[in-house]
C-alpha cells in the first residue's frame, strides 16, 4: 500500500479498505477513514501509495495521541481493577505489571479476587512468586469483594504503592456477574473515595466486532480508565481497539507480548500503525 | 437485522415493479456488510455473496414484492448448508483406546471443554481419561485436576520432566492401564504462527497415535479465524472444530470463516463455564446468529 509510485487509483482505495478490515478495524470505520482519505488526496495533493499512507498515520495519530495513556499511580495506595470476559489474559496481565512495576521502582500486591474458576487462585499465585510481589487470597468460592477489601487493608497498612485486582473472567451479556463487579467496584470506592485509580478491561487481540459490545458494557458497569490489548504477539491486530478508542474515549494503556514476565509493554501508536499499515 | 436493511436499502427500486440485476448488487452489497459485521472473514464473505448471487438475480427474486425477503432466505438456505453438512461426533475407533488431542490458541477454552467432552463421552458410555499435557502455563495441571474432581472424571498427570509428547504417550499408556477408552489430550495454548510449538503438536503425534484432533476456537475470534484454523490445519490436521463461550453475544461469523476455509465439522458448543455447558453444534440456530 505504502509503495513509492503507487497510484491512487480505485485499486489502492479497494485494497486499504481491506487491509483495514483484515485488521478487525470493522467495516463502518474502514470505508470511512478510506473515504475520508480519497477526499483529502484530492484536495492535498498526496501523491502516490507512500503519501497517502503517511496522511493517514499522521491523522490517525494526531488524535492517538491526545490521550494520556500513563497509570495513574499518584497516590498511596494505587487501586488497578483488571476486568475482562473469559480468557482475555487478565490473570498473567496483572504477573507482567506487577514486574514491571517492581522494576519502577514501586511495591504491589495482588488481591486473588477470582474465586471462582479452578486453580484462579494457584495460577494468580505462580505469577506473584514470579514478579516477586505479595498476594492477598482467600479460599475458592469465597466473596470476591472481601478479598478486596482485605488487600486494600493489607496495602494501606504495608504502606504498599498498587493494588492490583485480579477478577473472575466474565461475559458481559451475563447481569448477575457483571452486577458483581460493580459491587467489587463499590468495596473499593468505600474504603478509598478516589479509587479504583485504574480499571483496565482486557482484551484478546483476536476479539473481533465484539469487542466493542464488551467495552460498551464494562464501561456502563464500571467506568473504564484504560484497556489492555493481548496476545498482539500473534496474528491478529486487534483493530477494533481504533472504534473503542474513538467511541468511548477510554485509551489502549498496555499490550501483551507474549507469556512471558517481561511480554508488556506501554501502548506505542505510531508502532501500532506501522504494524497495520506495514 | 439483515431484513431490515436490505428493506431500506431496496425501498427505492419498489416503485418500479420489477428489480434490475443492478438493483439486487445494492442488496448483495448489504448482505456482504451484515457478514462483515457478524466476523466473516472478508475473502470469505465475497465467495459467499459471488456463490449467491446467481439465485439472487433469479426472477422469483426481481419480480417479488418482497425481494428483500427473498435475498434473506436466500442467504440462510446457503448458511445452513454451508455450516451444516456431516453433522459430527467423536468416532469411537474399533480397537480402544480413542485418542482426542484438543488444541487451539491461548485462552480459548481447551482445558473447560476437555472436561467437558469428558463428561459427554462418560454419558455415552464410555470411559474417558484426561491428561494434563500442559506444562507451561502456571497451574494448569492443577485447573485440570480440580475439573476433574469435581466432576468424578479421569485426570492422569504424567512426569512435568518429560517432553510434552512422552508425557502424552504416558498419558495414553497410563489410561489403557486403567481400562479407559477414550483419552482427551489437553494441551497448552499456542499461536498457529509459532512454528516450534507446532512442531510440538507434531511430536505428539509421532509419539502416541491421535486419532482425532480437535481445534477450540472462541466464538469472538474475528478475521484471523481464517489464518488459525489453516494454521493448525495446514500443521498437524484438523478433524473437527469446537466453537466456544457461545453464551455471550459475539455473532460467531468465524464459524462460516472456518468451515469455508478448512471444510472441517463444527462438531460442538461451548455454551458456559460449567462442565455441563457442552451442545451438539446446530447449523439453523448459527446461521439465524450470525445473520443477526
Ligand atoms: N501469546 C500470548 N499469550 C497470552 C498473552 N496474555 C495472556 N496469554 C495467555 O492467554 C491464556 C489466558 O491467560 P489468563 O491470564 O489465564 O487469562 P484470564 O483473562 O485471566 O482468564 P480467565 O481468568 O479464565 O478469564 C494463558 O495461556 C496466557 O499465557 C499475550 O500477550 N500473548
Ligand atoms: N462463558 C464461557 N466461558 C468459557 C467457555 N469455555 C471456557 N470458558 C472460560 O474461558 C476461560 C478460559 O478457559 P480455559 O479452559 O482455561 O482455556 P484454555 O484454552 O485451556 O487456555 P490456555 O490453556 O491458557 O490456552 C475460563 O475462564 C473458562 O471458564 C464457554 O463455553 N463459555
Ligand atoms: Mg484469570
Ligand atoms: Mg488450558
Amino acid at each position: 500500500l505504502a509503495a513509492p509510485g503507487r497510484k491512487l487509483d480505485d485499486a489502492f482505495y479497494d485494497d486499504l479498505t481491506e487491509v483495514l478490515i483484515a485488521a478487525d478495524c470493522g467495516v463502518e470505520l474502514s470505508e470511512r477513514l478510506t473515504a475520508a482519505l480519497r477526499q483529502r488526496a484530492r484536495r492535498d495533493n498526496l501523491g502516490d501509495g507512500a503519501g497517502a499512507i503517511a496522511a493517514l498515520k499522521a491523522e490517525i495519530l494526531a488524535v492517538m495521541s491526545t490521550y494520556d495513556r500513563a497509570l495513574d499511580l499518584r497516590t498511596v495506595p494505587s487501586v488497578v481493577l483488571v476486568v475482562g470476559v473469559n480468557g482475555s489474559g487478565k490473570t498473567t496481565t496483572i504477573g507482567k505489571l506487577a514486574y514491571r512495576l517492581r522494576e519502577e521502582g514501586r511495591t504491589s500486591l495482588i488481591a486473588a479476587a477470582d474465586t471462582y474458576r479452578a486453580a484462579a487462585i494457584d495460577q494468580m499465585r505462580v505469577w506473584a512468586d514470579r514478579a516477586g510481589t505479595d498476594l492477598v487470597a482467600h479460599q475458592p468460592g469465597a466473596d470476591p469483594g472481601a478479598v478486596v477489601f482485605d488487600a486494600i487493608q493489607a496495602a494501606q497498612a504495608r504502606r504498599v504503592d498498587v493494588v492490583l485486582v485480579d477478577t473472575a473472567g466474565r461475559l458481559h451479556t451475563k447481569v448477575n456477574l457483571m452486577a458483581e463487579l460493580g459491587k467489587i467496584r463499590r468495596v473499593i470506592e468505600r474504603l478509598i473515595p478516589e479509587a479504583p485509580q485504574e480499571v483496565l478491561l482486557v482484551v484478546d487481540a483476536t476479539t473481533g466486532m465484539n469487542a466493542m459490545r464488551q467495552a460498551l458494557a464494562f464501561h456502563e458497569t464500571t467506568r473504564l480508565t484504560g484497556l489492555v490489548i493481548t496476545k498482539l504477539d500473534g496474528s491478529a491486530r486487534g483493530g477494533t481497539l481504533l472504534a473503542v478508542e474513538e467511541q468511548l474515549r477510554v485509551p489502549v494503556k498496555l499490550v501483551g507480548l507474549g507469556e512471558g514476565l517481561d511480554d508488556l509493554n506501554l501502548f506505542d501508536p505510531a508502532a501500532y500503525l506501522d504494524a497495520i499499515f506495514g | 437485522a439483515l431484513s431490515d436493511r436490505l428493506a431500506t436499502a431496496l425501498r427505492r427500486f419498489s416503485g418500479r415493479g420489477r428489480l434490475t440485476k443492478e438493483d439486487v448488487e445494492v442488496g448483495l452489497r448489504e448482505v456482504r456488510v451484515a457478514l462483515l459485521e457478524a466476523d466473516v472473514n472478508f475473502r470469505v464473505a465475497r465467495a459467499f455473496v459471488d456463490r449467491i448471487r446467481e439465485r439472487a438475480v433469479g426472477n422469483d427474486v426481481l419480480e417479488s414484492l418482497t425481494p428483500g425477503q427473498q435475498i434473506v432466505k436466500i442467504v440462510n438456505d446457503e448458511l445452513v448448508a454451508l455450516l451444516g453438512g456431516e453433522q459430527r461426533k467423536i468416532q469411537y475407533q474399533p480397537h480402544p483406546p480413542t485418542v482426542v488431542m484438543l488444541v487451539g490458541l491461548q485462552g480459548s477454552g481447551k482445558t473447560t471443554t476437555a472436561a467437558k467432552l469428558g463428561l459427554a463421552i462418560r454419558r455415552d458410555g464410555h470411559r474417558p481419561m484426561l491428561v494434563a499435557a500442559d506444562i507451561t502455563r502456571p497451574a494448569a495441571v492443577q485447573q485440570l485436576q480440580k475439573l476433574g474432581l469435581d466432576n468424578q472424571l479421569l485426570v492422569t498427570v504424567p512426569d512435568g520432566k518429560l517432553k510434552v509428547a512422552q508425557l502424552c504417550a504416558r498419558g495414553v499408556a497410563e489410561a489403557t492401564r486403567l481400562n479407559c477408552d477414550v483419552v482427551i489430550l489437553d494441551t497448552a495454548g499456542r499461536l498457529q504462527i509459532d512454528e516450534p510449538l507446532l512442531d510440538e503438536l507434531r511430536d505428539i503425534r509421532k509419539a502416541t497415535t491421535v486419532h482425532e484432533v480437535i481445534l477450540a476456537v472462541d466464538a469472538m475470534t474475528g478475521q484471523e479465524a481464517v489464518n488459525v484454523a489453516k494454521g493448525f490445519d495446514d500443521a498437524i490436521h484438523v478433524d473437527g472444530v469446537i466453537l466456544t463461550k457461545l453464551d455471550g453475544d459475539a455473532r460467531g461469523g468465524a464459524a462460516l470463516s472456518m468451515r469455508e476455509t478448512i471444510g472441517k465439522p463444527i462438531m460442538y458448543c461451548g455454551t458456559g463455564e460449567k462442565v455441563s455447558d457442552l451442545e451438539p453444534f446446530a447449523p439453523d440456530r448459527m446461521a439465524s446468529r450470525i445473520l443477526g
